[in-house]
């Protein structure tokens, strides 16, 4: 699959464009998370496409943002449970 | 508490065109 540049998203609605995005993302973050990565992935995106463009090309950036939802969203979790 | 992108736990689940019938 060839690697997806912001001159393709500006092709596409901006709904789209995020779905486009999402798909490109959910599969690396299903390797990290595999029962978090629907949810992750959509918290991801809600960041700027030119930065989650940026996340697809840098491992490690996707890596610190996927853990640091992972983190906010355990934390999120473990709150409700304890109420 | 400040809303930041990507923290939203509130965030809709992100479903992947695989997954949809």
């Amino acid at each position: 699959q060839d690697p997806l540049t912001a001159t393709m998203l500006a092709t596409a609605p901006p709904q789209e464009q995020k779905q486009m995005l999402g798909e490109r993302l959910f599969p690396l973050i299903s390797q990290m998370f595999p029962d978090l990565a629907g949810k992750i992935t959509g918290m991801l995106l809600e960041i700027d496409n030119s930065e989650l463009l940026h996340m697809l090309e840098s491992q490690e950036s996707l890596e610190a943002k996927v853990k640091e939802a992972v983190a906010v969203l355990q934390a999120h979790q473990a709150k409700e449970s304890a109420t | 508490p400040a809303f930041v992108p990507g923290q939203n736990v509130y965030a809709a689940e992100f479903v992947p065109s695989f997954q949809k019938s």
